[in-house]
């Protein structure tokens, strides 16, 4: 999956990958403060037969918990199930639904996308993008993004959740590579050198087939130096 | 003394703000010394008003003055990349509070060496609620010895009422502030002492942090005022005690889900308090949304207190609801005011306006944002004017203002605070009172040239409405304009004249405050009328309204969206670039994962 954090105050953007076995579950937004955590789960390596066809990985099911609502939401490429206290009820992509209940508001628009937002805080997104099912290379999956970040509190973590409120960085030696349009450049980031790469990402929020390209600075070795600690230490065991 | 922060001594800071009808030119210039035995960096940092344009920054370090330069956007963005690829961070610019953007920069200065800082601004002073405002933020962080603000004001019709005011006022401070007026003149001068700085008698700290605000007004002998200097006009025009003219109201409401809660709360206040200043001689209707609509009457309604009374019990029983549907209501809102027309529900000499209030983006129905733009834009034949109010972060602002500019109206944003409810009534208040219809103000037509806007839809009661433009005639005795206008009643005429001679003296008298003013007003009036025809101009005229825009702004040095001031700074190494725009407001940005 491809990570983007918006920078305002450089009017730049900073985008890394995150490499992992399909199964394994990332913890993606943690806020203590708030109640409210967001995991999501890596599917992909797509086989026919026993030869696999594709190498990349995407996230297929996400899942959101927030704790003061006592409420869990899980999300795959093809239902939406809704876990409050005890009870539990499914909905699926196929049609246009909105599920409102104090404080949560849900919802489904058929086959392309669905916001969620809880109170007057947290609000995310979630793009479905699919395709046929004998497609030999690619598989549904799902993407995921934050709005109103700065609602959440101080102590918001995770691969997504510590960049809520802002990260400083500068950008030195810009240099030419094999790629003209790519080049090379040294970012100082909190107090280490990395190199990265001049390229872009996909905002898929307005046209879930084409995106809007996001230029920013890509940060290699699964955002090692950038994020805290390494990605490994956002494994969680399940999505709640 | 003052308590050096770091070793960094700030020994003077000088505000200086001179006004002439209505223009400020503002110079802030702070000067400061290293008392360490060892290089240090010095901050200078001033939050300055969104709608003032910088048009001069320098640094004097040991003698050596560098100068900001001001350039095309494109040129100096290139610039800043060569500084990207030296390390060099860029970008002096950000946004700040609701009414201001902050200037910062820093700057290595050598031990025992003095850095002199000098930000200079221009903006033109709106009348609003029946007076002009200067807003100076002060926040000098530390004690400083020398530390003034000195406004001076001239207003060739003289002033008729002078106020100064500081958040930070307390009562040791009260003999700091010095105001007068007489005739022309205002003088408002602060010069606080360093023991009245002090947050309390024994404390290194200040308790200089907040706004300080000087407020005035002129004398209105009549509708309005001509002034010539060095070639330019400005026509000042807010004429006084005219009789309101009825409006109709049609309030456009967003109750989606993401309105649940306080935003929804405080837009309800803010209707109710709406709705007891509405005024018996106006209509109104609401149209109520999320993925559907709900109309309140199937007609617009006359305000009667009975009626009035049924409208707040509506407000009050206003739920969330689901998704955002922008496109269908407000076409509603349309149709509802033809249908009042066609009926003649409503007073033939009135204003017929639509205020929509949405938090977010359009996600049901037609969610196409320049679909939508290009829906209401043909619906609305009749050109009602369409405010649009933009309610907290999510909210695509780039597509309310295009909407309003197109359909006569403006967009504002409502900031996500405690007191929204208050900023949606103070906008409201700005268009409560319209007192002239579709005034016209016509010019001698072969004599002048380069004239800004000169017809305008509303007038409302303490506002000002202001036209510049160039003489071209230099044989020309007398200038005349002629301002028709529908008022309540009937069809109002106003005619102004100078005699071009007698002005010479008014000219030389606004001269010693500063020279050029009329014709730095009359651009930076320009400038702002161009830029706000380019978010509604179709792709051909926009290309055209850009280059008259940049043209002007790069000709009287002013830091526009089109330009950026690069400012070259010394390093210990090299020389650094730096670079400072104008805020443009856009969407909050977000932070997502997917693949491709």
């Amino acid at each position: 999956p491809h990570f983007v954090i918006n920078v305002p105050s450089q009017n730049d953007a900073l985008c890394f990958n995150i490499q992992e076995e399909p199964g394994v579950v990332l913890n993606l937004v943690e806020d203590q403060g708030l109640g409210i955590a967001v995991n999501g789960e890596i599917i992909g390596k797509k086989k026919i037969g026993n030869n696999v066809m594709s190498n990349e990985t995407y996230f297929g099911k996400l899942g959101f918990v927030n704790r003061e609502m006592k409420l869990r939401i899980e999300v795959t490429t093809e239902t939406i199930t809704i876990m409050l206290g005890k009870n539990k009820k499914e909905y699926t992509w196929e049609k246009t639904t909105s599920v409102k209940k104090k404080g949560l508001n849900l919802v489904i628009h058929k086959k392309n996308n669905m916001t969620l937002s809880f109170g007057e805080g947290a609000k995310f997104v979630i793009i479905l993008h699919q395709f046929l099912k004998d497609d030999p290379l690619h598989m549904d999956f799902l993407g995921f993004y934050t709005l109103d970040d700065h609602k959440f509190s101080a102590h918001v973590h995770g691969l997504l959740g510590q960049f809520f409120h802002g990260i400083d960085y500068e950008i030195s030696n810009v240099h030419k590579t094999k790629i003209p349009d790519k080049p090379d450049a040294t970012m100082k980031v909190k107090n280490k050198l990395l190199t990265v790469t001049r390229g872009s990402q996909k905002d898929y929020r307005s046209d879930p087939r084409k995106g809007k390209k996001v230029p920013c600075w890509f940060v290699h070795s699964n955002a090692e130096g950038l994020i805290d600690g390494t990605h490994k230490d956002y494994i969680v065991p399940d999505i709640f | 003394t003052a308590e050096p922060v770091n070793d960094i001594e700030v020994y003077s800071i000088n505000i200086d703000c001179k006004v002439t009808s209505r223009f400020a030119h503002n110079v802030i210039t702070s000067r400061a010394i290293n008392r360490a035995s060892m290089s240090k960096e010095a901050m200078f940092k001033v939050d300055l008003p969104k709608t003032a344009f910088i048009t001069n920054f320098s640094m004097v370090i040991d003698g050596k003055t560098y100068l900001g330069e001001i350039k095309e956007k494109e040129v100096a963005k290139k610039q800043y990349e060569t500084a990207v690829k030296r390390g060099q961070t860029a970008g002096l610019v950000k946004a700040s509070g609701r009414k201001t953007e902050t200037f910062t920069v820093s700057v290595n200065i050598a031990a025992q060496s003095k850095v002199t800082f000098e930000l200079v601004y221009e903006e033109m002073l709106k009348r609003n609620h029946g007076k002009y405002e200067m807003f100076i933020k002060v926040q000098p962080k530390t004690l400083v010895r020398n530390f003034q603000i000195e406004v001076e004001i001239h207003e060739p019709q003289g002033i008729s009422f002078l106020d100064a005011e500081a958040t930070f006022i307390t009562n040791d401070l009260l003999p700091a502030v010095h105001k007068s007026f007489s005739a022309e003149k205002g003088y408002v001068s602060f010069k606080p002492t360093l023991d009245q700085q002090r947050s309390c008698a024994t404390c290194s700290t200040t308790l200089l942090d907040g706004d300080f605000t000087v407020t005035y007004d002129v004398n209105r002998e009549s509708a309005g005022n001509i002034q010539v200097v060095d070639g330019y006009f400005v026509h000042f025009f807010a004429p006084q005690k005219l009789a309101g003219v009825p409006k109709n109201v049609i309030y456009v409401i967003d109750k989606s889900g993401s309105m649940y809660g306080r935003k929804l709360e405080q837009t309800k206040e803010a209707l109710l308090e709406i709705l007891k200043d509405t005024a018996e001689h106006d209509h109104f209707n609401f149209v109520l949304f999320d993925n559907d609509i709900e109309v309140w009457k199937p007609s617009l309604v006359k305000a009667t207190p009975e009626n009035l009374k049924k409208a707040r019990d509506f407000v009050r029983q206003i739920t969330d609801g689901y998704t955002t549907n922008i496109n269908d209501p407000v076409l509603k809102a349309v149709q509802l005011l033809d249908e009042a027309n066609a009926l003649n529900q409503i007073p033939e000499r009135s204003v017929s306006l639509i205020v929509l209030l949405t938090d977010g983006e359009a996600n049901i129905g037609e969610t196409e944002p320049e679909k939508i733009q290009e829906n209401v834009k043909k619906a609305n034949q009749r050109g009602y004017t369409l405010y649009c109010l933009g309610f907290g972060y999510g909210v695509n602002y780039g597509f309310l203002e295009k909407m309003a500019l197109e359909n006569a109206g403006i967009a504002r944003r409502i900031y996500e605070d405690s007191d929204a409810a208050l900023q949606m009534k103070g906008f409201y208040t700005e268009i409560a009172n319209p007192t002239l219809l579709d005034i016209k103000m016509e010019y001698p037509e072969n004599a002048i040239a380069n004239l800004t806007q000169n017809s305008f839809k509303h007038y409302f009661d303490g506002s000002e409405i202001v036209v510049a433009g160039r003489i071209i005639d230099n044989d020309l005795n007398v200038f005349s304009v002629d301002v028709k206008a529908e008022g309540a009643d009937n069809l109002l005429k106003y005619s102004e004249n100078v005699q071009l001679q007698d002005t010479d003296g008014v000219s030389k008298k606004q001269e010693y405050i500063f020279g050029d003013f009329t014709e730095r007003l009359w651009a930076y009036l320009t400038i702002q009328q161009l830029l706000e025809k380019r978010v509604s101009a179709d792709p051909s005229e926009k290309e055209k309204l850009k280059k008259q825009a940049l043209d002007l702004s790069l000709k009287f040095k002013f830091v526009t969206p089109l330009t950026s001031m690069v400012v070259t700074k010394p390093d210990e190494i090299e020389e650094e670039t730096l670079v400072a725009d104008k805020f443009v407001e856009a969407q909050a940005p977000s932070n997502w994962v997917d693949s491709d």
